[in-house]
């Protein structure tokens, strides 16, 4: 029995599919945060299996992007962050299996930093998500919020990013905040547990005293409703899928949101193993 | 009078002496293209 190994090409139509059924898993697996997108395709490995299964070992670059995990906008319609704007890249591993023609990713392992070879004096820096002073700025601005909307108050669910600038005028936030309609006795409010309940991202720039908010709501998808059953479709998320290991956003340490780090049910080799082969355009290598 | 050089028919790898000295022979496999920065 032989097990093939190929390398296509890392810009061929089929490390590309691989590489966008990854995209797209590794985007429902997070709950918190940032949508990614593929920057590049670093090595792509096809294994086929003496059955005739084949297992995709693919690694790739992905870059944050402005679209929330709840938001409804196509990862291809979201913008890049700019390195600048202190970008956040992940280095995921990830195996996919090829069955029936449709591939399914099995196990992934991804890292996730903070750039900083492109920062600059004067541009924005990227803040722990538990700055005091920059919680502040977002309660501050979300209340301005909330002073100009009408019947609907909005609490925080999740701030997705803060950093501050310094201008001439001291320091300035600039923050990035997940609000949803919230159910308000007494200035206490509780988020509304209603898959219909608005959703919306606010971005906030100023000061405590002085600042600019902005909040584009996600629009509200209605459930599928059959005879039997009521699937809520958006905002809901997939649900993480068991096995799972470390990594999730509320649990790290709060510098900004990250990818899920680990999903390895089955832990294989060929998530840690380093490729011994050197002669990468070969492209069959049989191994006995 | 133009001479047509004769080129392998499949590449060699990339890090094979051959490779260095003839560009012609090094082909970019992987990592793929660049979307958006590096």
């Amino acid at each position: 029995a032989q097990i093939n190994v190929l390398r296509p090409m890392c810009d061929s139509p089929e490390a590309e599919e691989a590489a966008m059924v990854a995209q797209d898993y590794l985007n429902a697996q997070h709950t918190h945060g940032y949508k990614y997108a593929l920057n590049r395709i670093e090595d792509i490995k096809i294994i086929t299996m003496p059955t005739g299964d084949n297992t995709y070992v693919l690694e790739i670059d992905l870059l944050e992007t402005d679209c929330h995990v709840l938001d409804p906008t196509p990862v291809a319609n979201c913008t890049v962050r700019p390195k600048v704007l202190t970008a956040v890249e992940g280095d995921c591993d990830v195996v996919l299996k090829k069955v029936g023609g449709a591939l399914t990713v099995t196990e992934f392992k991804c890292k996730t930093e903070e750039s900083t070879e492109d920062f600059c004096l004067g541009c924005p820096t990227l803040l722990p998500l538990n700055d005091t002073r920059a919680l502040d700025f977002v309660h501050a601005s979300l209340a301005t919020f909330n002073n100009n909307t009408v019947n609907v108050t909005y609490t925080i669910l999740e701030v997705g990013r803060m950093s501050t600038q310094i201008v001439s005028g001291g320091p300035v936030y600039l923050a990035e905040y997940v609000v949803v309609e919230a159910n308000c006795t007494d200035g206490a409010c509780v988020p509304l547990n209603d898959p219909i309940a608005e959703h919306g991202i606010c971005t906030a720039k100023g000061f405590t005293a002085a600042h600019s908010v902005n909040c584009k709501m996600f629009p509200i998808l209605m459930p599928i409703v059959d005879a039997n059953n009521t699937v809520p479709a958006a905002p809901v998320l997939p649900p993480m899928v068991h096995g799972h290991t470390g990594g999730l956003s509320h649990k790290h340490g709060l510098r900004h949101h990250k990818l899920t780090t680990l999903y390895s049910p089955v832990l294989t080799s060929l998530l840690s193993a380093e490729s011994a082969e050197s002669a990468e355009v070969v492209p069959v290598v049989h191994v006995v | 009078i133009l001479f047509k050089r004769d080129v392998a028919a499949a590449s060699a790898p990339a890090d094979t002496p051959a490779a260095q000295t003839d560009p012609l022979l090094l082909v970019p496999v992987c990592p793929g293209r660049v979307r958006f920065f590096k």
